[in-house]
């Protein structure tokens, strides 16, 4: 996260890390359920199998475990069909974790968007992760309160590629507060207004190269437009019918 | 090597071809690339999302030099040698061209041309060198650009909306969705690919491309992908569309929270007779909302005598370990006796919430 903040111990309790040997942390991830995890499709390319990575909840310093730390196998990698690596559509994957997670006060689900329901431009919401943060990689999570941008402001900043309905963007035309490299997978949550749960709207996909001078908001897979086939995965792989 | 992550060390050699992804680059004269390219990008990926490959189409349209985006694809998916496997440069007459005609373009908006397009990398172009040079006849557009008839390149995005953007205004010529090689949604502007019209996803408002897209017979009922399958093997636990979609959304609660469950076609009711927690559970959960918050009986009201379809739990259910509740009732030959139906309230687990900040006395 650029322009971010270290985050407090167990406020986001629902950022998990993916990580893979050799390297640890390759990209973030966010747990929906006792046994279910979202991460963007990008993060497993050339890295397909499940045997390879592990989901770790509950962590906020990366480089020292945590009492409330819980590690998870992988046991199935959904990617979207329709996943196009070449303009980053479709960025979404869901993650089957080998046992279900026990839900403490630092981990725990969040949760997903109704039909249709999507945040509105100029709301403000937040992004979190362990992913560049323009100078080092951090080891303690960060967290950017970033603002919702409308999909034609933001097709304004990147008039190279197309943003689609599968996509959300958020963040600051000068890019002071934005995810980076390493934050892929990872939420942006929005609080509602009522009640004070937090809702999962994005998930970090793409952006111009964070670190440079070209600026601009970040990208978000948009978690609404793929929430029915969230659902539809979790039951047909709960039940084995695939 | 990103490919093969588990195989690789010093001794391996981890050159090999691919074939090219970025879209930006899919009209060159080649079709096969190795990483990493010229600009240090470890994949297409990575280079999908650089900067350089949002900076070279931005040039492009400045008009500054005929070749620069086939310059700019040497760099971002080299072409790959196919007996080395290894990448196979530019030549140093097209890196230098393509920097003195566009590099003072980009400074006039503060921006630098590549660190890393350093020329005396390049070979000198004779006739024992292999590097890369333009044929005249290279696309001077990538395929995310508009040509305009006078030559210059637009973003594809520009082609149709409305405004002038070719100096010779050609990009709002025939801007029907026909004329682009694209299929119009029905009732609207909207235009998309052919390969896009029924193929299980939905892209045209209110479903138009993926409607009459099946033959199916009266016995039969159309899947997601538009297969057609036996009305008798719709939701009966067990797939049989190649997208298991005949067995998507079989349950639901109805009015009243009745559940109901769709077989063959049409809704049916579970008979209350021998439901247990345990089936509750399972419908909840099955539905995406949790746990049974309630579960009750209701009669059926006398108003519908006969006229009910009912499905009854299963007496061997439970072995069933791991099937969907549409996969454990079956049809019989007699009504409900109680004719009690099954009404489940469900309650969402909690999601959303965050540990209280505690509190410390100061």
């Amino acid at each position: 996260i650029l322009g971010g903040r270290v985050s407090r111990p167990g406020r986001w309790p629902w950022q998990c890390s993916l990580q893979s040997d050799p390297s640890g942390h390759i990209c973030g991830c966010v747990l929906i359920g006792k046994k279910w995890a979202l991460t963007v499709a990008h993060c497993f390319e050339g890295r397909e199998s499940a045997d390879l990575w592990k989901v770790v909840l509950g962590i906020n310093n990366l480089d020292h475990p945590s009492p409330y730390l819980q590690t998870r196998g992988v046991e199935s990698i959904i990617v979207h069909p329709r996943y196009n690596r070449a303009v980053v559509d479709y960025d979404i994957s869901v993650v089957e974790l080998d046992r279900e997670v026990e839900v403490t006060g630092y981990v725990r689900p969040v949760c997903l968007p109704g039909n249709g329901q999507l945040p509105q431009p100029d709301t403000y919401c937040y992004i979190t992760g362990w992913g560049h943060m323009g100078n080092r990689m951090p080891f303690k999570l960060q967290e950017g309160e970033v603002r919702i941008i409308s999909l034609s402001q933001c097709q304004s900043y990147f008039d190279m590629k197309t943003i689609t309905s599968r996509m959300l963007c958020a963040g600051y035309e000068a890019g002071t507060v934005d995810s980076c490299m390493g934050d892929s997978g990872g939420p942006l949550v929005c609080e509602e207004p009522h009640g004070g749960s937090w809702t999962l709207y994005g998930l970090t996909s793409w952006g111009s190269v964070c670190f440079s001078k070209v600026l601009g908001p970040g990208v978000y897979s948009n978690v609404t437009h793929f929430t029915p086939w969230i659902h539809r995965q979790i039951y047909l792989h709960t039940f084995h019918l695939h | 090597c990103p490919s093969t992550p588990s195989t690789c060390d010093a001794r391996n050699n981890c050159s090999h071809c691919e074939p090219i992804t970025l879209e930006l680059c899919m009209n060159l004269p080649y079709n096969s690339t190795t990483y990493p390219n010229y600009l240090g990008h470890a994949t297409q990926s990575e280079s999908s999302v650089s900067w350089e490959s949002s900076l070279f189409p931005a040039l492009v349209q400045t008009n500054c030099y005929k070749y620069l985006m086939f310059f700019a694809c040497t760099m971002l998916v080299p072409k790959c040698d196919s007996h080395t496997h290894q990448r196979v440069p530019p030549c140093r007459s097209l890196c230098r061209s393509s920097k003195e005609r566009c590099e003072s373009v980009l400074g006039i908006v503060g921006l630098q041309w590549p660190e890393d397009t350093d020329c005396n990398q390049f070979p000198e172009d004779g006739p024992s060198v292999t590097c890369l040079l333009p044929d005249p006849d290279v696309d001077e557009c990538s395929p995310s650009h508009f040509k305009c008839r006078s030559g210059r390149c637009v973003l594809s995005s520009k082609r149709c909306d409305g405004h002038m953007d070719c100096d010779d205004d050609s990009d709002e010529d025939n801007c029907g969705c026909v004329e682009r090689g694209l299929w119009e949604c029905p009732g609207t502007r909207l235009c998309i690919k052919h390969s896009m019209i029924c193929d299980g996803f939905p892209d045209c408002p209110l479903l138009k491309d993926e409607n009459n897209c099946s033959v199916c017979e009266d016995n039969e009922l159309a899947c997601n992908n538009h297969q057609c399958i036996h009305r008798t093997l719709w939701c009966d636990g067990t797939k049989h569309c190649s997208d298991s979609s005949d067995e998507w959304d079989c349950v639901s609660l109805s009015e009243g929270s009745v559940v109901t469950v769709f077989r063959t076609g049409v809704d049916y009711h579970v008979c209350g007779d021998d439901w247990t927690m345990d089936l509750s559970q399972l419908t909840c959960s099955q539905l995406g909302l949790g746990g049974p918050a309630s579960v009750s009986l209701v009669p059926d009201p006398p108003s519908v005598p006969g006229r009910r379809r009912w499905l009854h739990v299963h007496p061997d259910w439970r072995q069933r370990n791991g099937s969907a509740l549409q996969g454990l009732l079956e049809k019989r030959g007699h009504a409900c006796y109680s004719r009690n139906r099954v009404s489940l309230h469900c309650s969402r687990e909690d999601c959303g919430l965050r540990p209280a900040v505690r509190l410390y006395k100061r």
